[in-house]
């Protein structure tokens, strides 16, 4: 089935 | 020192209710802006971000930023015996290892106040870059809990797909499949009744159901929950809070390897 990423994949650490 | 008063106390119980499932402990922060949080899930799969502008309190005090970690789980304890009508106040003095929550019934007969443990955390916070999203869903959030709850009986993940047709909610599991589709519906007369559609590009993503089933608890927040897709980037799920702010949700997608 299709992988769940997570959101700091997407979104950066400040 | 930091005194914030909320009229609708209720407000704030709401919003416990609908992120404590998702995160265990987090930092409030606390400025001229406003009372706001940004924290993800244990997994890192989702983030909420949340925002009660200062402009929404009837008296906002906050003399210098401050950030507060509290378990969310004693923060909504605490909160469950204010009653509905009661107007809440938060107070915390500089440097305190504590947080009070005032309680005032709206005749002023009966005052509480609980004073809580403040806890050390390390969370880093997350840029959100701005997006143009390829659709926009805004329907009524009732609508949209009782399509999650749904289909989290069938599968454990929901393909969301916004064609000119309307948007598809989409699942399977061990027993079968179930596919729901909403319309564009401008009601006039009842606009929290409304489901619109804004679309640049059809768009279609996949993600667990568990997460969208957590956000659902927001519900009691807002009539109307406005539902943000593009490709291959985290869902946006918002629920506007009247007057104050709102409740954002990002998840992040399942995609085929």
């Amino acid at each position: 089935g299709p992988k769940q990423y997570t959101i700091t994949r997407f979104f950066s650490k400040l | 020192m930091l005194e914030l008063r909320l009229v609708q106390g209720s407000i704030l119980k709401k919003v416990l209710e609908a992120i404590k499932d998702l995160v265990n402990d987090a930092n409030f922060d606390c400025s001229a802006t406003g009372f706001s949080l940004q924290a993800m899930d244990s997994s890192h799969v989702a983030l909420v971000a949340l925002l009660l502008r200062s402009e929404g309190f009837e008296h906002y005090r906050c003399d210098r930023n401050l950030s507060m970690g509290m378990s969310l789980t004693n923060m909504a304890k605490m909160l469950k015996c204010a009653g509905n009508d009661d107007i809440v106040t938060i107070k915390a003095d500089d440097g305190s290892d504590t947080i009070t929550f005032m309680f005032e019934s709206p005749t002023q007969d009966k005052i509480a106040d609980f004073e809580m443990k403040l806890m050390d955390i390390d969370s880093e916070h997350l840029g959100i870059p701005e997006a143009e999203y390829e659709a926009i869903v805004r329907m009524p959030s009732s609508e949209f809990a009782r399509i999650c709850k749904d289909l989290g009986t069938i599968g454990d993940t929901v393909v969301i797909s916004v064609t000119k047709e309307g948007v598809k909610f989409s699942t399977r599991g061990d027993i079968g499949t179930a596919n729901i589709v909403c319309r564009q519906n401008t009601s006039i007369d009842k606009p929290e009744e409304a489901t619109i559609i804004e679309m640049q590009e059809p768009v279609t993503l996949t993600f667990a159901l568990r997460y969208m089933n957590s956000f659902a608890k927001a519900t009691p927040l807002a009539t109307q929950v406005t539902i943000s897709l593009s490709s291959e980037l985290p869902v946006v799920v918002e629920y506007k809070i009247a007057e104050m702010g709102y409740v954002r949700y990002y998840l992040a997608p399942k995609i085929e390897e």
